[in-house]
């Protein structure tokens, strides 16, 4: 967060906040726990919880809330790892990190060794945290998790954000997050969660509800580097090294060389107990995988050079590490072979600006969405590569337990999990504005006033972005939102055929499936983006109706505009009517937008972007049209 | 026993907590569990109450009685309770 908050343009000192309501916002995090004292955390210039509070601190054992940490809960008492202590302290550090970026206080010269030195904050550095601990290092249960939930609507927190997912999407009957988020949607609370880390691959994003944020993630303009000196030449590779060599060069010997005890292929990756000891005792080991550097470690190597198969990410090793593209490795691998006395250093990383960013992160979960094809997952953008933030100093920054003595205040990681706090903090900032707005209000702000990013030359990049990158200044004052209630997701349910039985004792209301309700087609939600998989076979001809309201200026006239995305030449995109006029404030108007075109070839996505314009508002919505299959 | 041995934690939703005055949660999750196990102590059964917010509990249950809770009146869903992970 010393990086990402200023790439997004939410800059220290020059953004307009309203204190006294920042105050009162509480943001309800999901996760691993948190660490009280860490300096993200100190409640100095915090006066008592907000009157609307009806939570409390029962954070166990050795745990103690102050006026920034209002509420803490733990859910790890029955099933939990033996020995692990009983409290919503953190043990792990992902919940600590995950709190700081959503609303931890500004915290100057925070660094991970030095690295990333800058101002470490949340979203909303003046707001409380109350904190729900479901994960330990068992794993985190749903069934906790949907304590937490139950816990966090009734205590009265303002937005959910929640870190954690399945590998693979559920039906919504049997998705914790989602029955939780629909409960706590129905009580006005927005729940911001990741996306998942499966990605490339396509149908990955396990969080689908449309009654949830659901946030990818993509890297900033800071990026760490860690640089390998061999003979005179340098190379640039990737990992937070924190260990310094102090320039000092080591013999460099390959895995594969190193072992008389396993085949060549298990000596490359230096697996688990191949290397000789007295064979890379004070050397640089090479190792064609990351875990090799585990092996070269207990084997008494100074550090290791590893293959990565990952470019877009510098992870945090337990010992001096250095990670490298496919071709940097083996200009490494011809070093070490072709040179007689082979000699190398790994420095300490630095970092450096990174001119392509904002890119998703290769591993963040793309679309579609296997549950509702025609609602687009994920649905925005944040960082969430090399993220600083605090940390819990019961965990090691590595994550690596078992090598990594380590204990540092703040920590650099990468993750969906990165990104979701972000957006998080920006939706409780909204908040600040717009205490009143529903939680569909705050998700469509966010959604359609996100930086615009572009597919690559990979058609199917348009399942990973959804509507852009966040941009929490702009989403304040949207001008126009496509709200969506909840009897409109009742209505949904209806359509994904829930019987008027079910969908009663889920709303809890008098709801029924008529025939008309289960005739309506999903992509008929009024959700800020468009989607629609069609046959692969024929010819396309289709509607989104959609409905904006008026939050902007009372009198303002809006213009459509489509703009052309990927293969969208393919597609006639027609808006009806293409301007709008509004009279006054939360005035309601709708439009249709038809798009049509040829079959489409799967694998083959067309897209655009619709655009309203009032001239001073961009609202823009995403209109992605796919072949099943 | 084996047959412990094929019980897990499930959880059982069952939508928004009703507006009656006299409705109890928790007495509900409990004749639930009784009506379907036939056992009259259930305190090693019931992992979990949801009654504030929304209305469910988590069990450990048979395959058998997941079936009958699955089928009683008043129960959304009934799915195993999972381990997801941090992202």
């Amino acid at each position: 967060t010393t990086a990402s908050w200023d790439f997004m343009g939410f800059k220290e000192n020059k953004t307009k906040r309203v204190p006294n309501l920042e105050s009162d916002i509480i943001v309800g995090v999901i996760d691993s726990g948190i660490w009280p004292e860490s300096a993200s955390f100190d409640d100095n210039g915090f006066g008592p919880p907000p009157k609307k509070w009806k939570g409390e601190c029962d954070g166990g054992q050795n745990f103690t809330c102050n006026n920034k940490i209002i509420g803490a809960r733990y859910y790890t008492r029955n099933g939990g790892i033996i020995g692990t202590p009983q409290s919503a302290r953190d043990h792990i550090g992902h919940g600590t990190h995950t709190s700081s970026t959503a609303a931890g206080n500004s915290v100057k010269d925070a660094s991970f060794y030095g690295l990333g030195l800058g101002t470490a904050r949340g979203g909303v550095p003046a707001a409380r945290i109350a904190a729900y601990k479901v994960c330990d290092p068992g794993g985190c249960f749903s069934d906790r998790l949907l304590s937490a939930f139950d816990d966090a609507i009734a205590d009265g927190v303002d937005v959910i954000t929640i870190s954690a997912g399945a590998d693979l999407a559920a039906r919504f009957e049997q998705d914790p997050i989602a029955i939780g988020a629909f409960h706590a949607m129905a009580k006005g609370i927005l729940t911001v969660n990741s996306a998942g880390n499966n990605g490339p691959s396509t149908s990955t994003v396990s969080s689908v509800a449309p009654w949830i944020l659901s946030v990818s993630a993509s890297n900033t303009n800071r990026a760490f580097f860690t640089k390998v000196v061999l003979g005179n030449e340098k190379i640039v590779g990737r990992s937070v090294n924190s260990y310094d060599l102090k320039g000092g060069k080591y013999d460099l010997v390959y895995g594969k060389s190193a072992s008389s005890r396993c085949d060549e292929g298990s000596a490359r990756i230096c697996s688990s107990g191949c290397l000789d000891k007295k064979l890379v005792k004070g050397k640089i080991v090479l190792c064609d995988t990351p875990l090799g550097s585990h092996e070269a470690e207990w084997a008494g190597a100074v550090g290791t050079i590893v293959k990565n198969d990952r470019s877009d990410v510098s992870n945090v090793f337990s010992s001096p590490v250095a990670a490298l593209s496919e071709d940097q490795y083996e200009t490494v691998v011809s070093y070490v072979t072709s040179t007689e006395d082979p000699k190398v250093s790994i420095l300490k990383s630095d970092t450096s600006m990174n001119e392509t960013a904002p890119v998703v992160a290769s591993f963040s979960s793309r679309g579609p969405n296997t549950i509702i094809p025609d609602i687009l997952k994920p649905d925005v953008t944040a960082p969430g590569i090399e993220i600083l933030a605090a940390y819990s100093l019961d965990a090691s920054p590595s994550g690596d337990a078992a090598h990594d003595n380590r204990r540092a205040e703040y920590v650099v990681l990468s993750g969906t999990s990165m990104s979701c706090p972000h957006v998080a903090g920006a939706a409780a900032y909204l908040k600040t504005f717009h205490p009143d707005w529903s939680p569909s209000m705050i998700k469509s702000s966010i959604m359609t006033t996100a930086w615009p990013m572009n597919a690559t030359e990979d058609a199917e990049s348009v399942f990973a972005f959804g509507s852009g990158h966040l941009k929490p200044t702009a989403a304040a004052d949207p001008g126009l939102v496509y709200e969506s209630t909840k009897a409109d997701h009742i209505a949904l349910l209806c359509a994904l055929n829930f019987t008027t039985t079910s969908l009663r004792l889920i709303s809890g209301d008098n709801s029924t499936c008529t025939k008309e309700q289960a005739d309506t087609l999903p992509r008929n939600l009024n959700y800020p983006s468009m989607a629609a998989a069609v046959s692969s076979q024929t010819e396309f001809n289709l509607t989104f109706v959609r409905t904006v309201t008026n939050v902007g200026m009372a009198n303002s006239t809006y213009k459509a505009n489509v703009v052309e995305g990927a293969g969208s030449s393919k597609i006639d995109v027609k808006v009806e009517p293409d301007a709008l006029s509004m009279k006054s404030m939360y005035e309601k108007k709708s439009f249709t937008v038809t798009v049509s075109g040829k079959a489409l070839k799967p694998l083959e996505p067309m897209s655009a972007t619709l655009v309203w314009s009032d001239g001073t508002h961009t609202v823009r919505s995403p209109i992605v049209i796919y072949a099943k299959g | 026993s084996h047959q412990d041995e094929d019980k897990q934690v499930y959880i059982v939703y069952m939508g928004a907590v009703p507006s009656n005055a006299g409705y109890m949660p928790s007495s509900q999750h409990i004749n639930i569990l009784r009506e379907v196990t036939g056992e009259s102590s259930i305190e090693n059964r019931l992992v979990r109450s949801y009654r504030r917010s929304f209305n469910g509990f988590a069990a450990t249950l048979s395959d058998s009685e997941r079936e009958r809770v699955a089928n009683m009146e008043g129960v959304v869903s009934v799915f195993p309770s999972r381990k997801l992970q941090l992202q």
